[in-house]
């Protein structure tokens, strides 16, 4: 199966 | 002090349902503008974000910000007790460590209410940015949770292509391949059965259907739902509540070896 990424990579914490 | 009164109570549990199984304890944090509740599935692949605006409510005082850590379960349990017709009411004191919902009959012949525990749950705020996406797809509601829902039958990631005509669902597996594709419809008589596509340019992005499948549970809260995309970023699919604010879930793309 192709590799998920999680999601804060995406998002910068706050 | 908290209160807000919200004569469409049936919203609240149609929100809670939509995401306690992603989601199983949260911050639901409150200030002048409204409810906000933002978190990630256990595995941080999905992200939720709701917003309930303080406008929405016939009755809304917040004195200061406050943050109320519940099981959304539990949440689920106690808004399952309100009729569907019933007008809730929060109330929490600024240092309590208890939220109350209050239930009221249309009638008002019927009152109840249900105490719930406040938990300390420390959740990382993460800051979404805004995006101008490629491709922004509103469609059925209905549609997509059928779509969602059957091509999980056949394969468990999905590639979603807008293109100007219409946006295809795609999936392979064991079974074989499916592919689904709903076409641009912009003169439906009725407003609830268009799919209406807003492209900058055509995108394709892979993602696990079990989540998007997930996100359908939200489907009762609205007709419509909108999928936005951009490549290379979380696709947004966004369920508006009504005219009070909007619950949306954001999920990354598989990435393409």
């Amino acid at each position: 199966a192709l590799p998920q990424p999680p999601l804060p990579s995406y998002f910068t914490s706050e | 002090m908290l209160e807000a009164r919200l004569v469409q109570g049936s919203m609240l549990r149609k929100v809670v349902d939509a995401v306690k199984d992603l989601v199983s304890d949260a911050n639901i944090d409150v200030s002048s503008s409204g409810f906000s509740l933002q978190a990630m599935d256990t595995s941080h692949v999905s992200l939720i974000a709701m917003h309930l605006r303080a406008d929405a409510f016939e009755h809304f005082r917040c004195d200061r910000p406050m943050s109320m850590g519940m099981s959304l379960a539990n949440l689920a349990k106690v808004l399952k007790c309100a009729g569907s017709d019933d007008i809730v009411t929060l109330k929490a004191n600024d240092d309590g460590d208890t939220v109350t919902f209050m239930f009221e009959s249309p009638k008002e012949d019927r009152v109840s209410d249900f105490e719930l525990k406040l938990m300390d749950i420390d959740s990382e705020h993460l800051g979404i940015p805004d995006t101008d996406y490629c491709a922004t797809v509103t469609m059925p509601a209905g549609e997509y949770a059928r779509i969602c829902k059957d091509l999980s039958s056949i394969g468990d990631t999905v590639v979603i292509s807008a293109t100007k005509d219409g946006v295809k669902f795609t999936t392979s597996g064991d079974v074989g391949t499916a592919n689904v594709t709903v076409r641009q419809n912009t003169t439906a008589d009725k407003k609830e059965d268009q799919t209406i596509i807003d492209l900058k340019e055509p995108v394709a992005l892979t993602f696990a259907l079990r989540y998007l499948t997930s996100f359908a549970k939200a489907t009762p809260l609205a007709t419509h739902v909108t999928l936005s995309m951009t490549r290379e970023l979380p696709v947004m699919v966004e369920y508006a509540i009504q005219d009070m604010g909007h619950l949306r879930f954001y999920l990354a793309p598989k990435i393409e070896d």
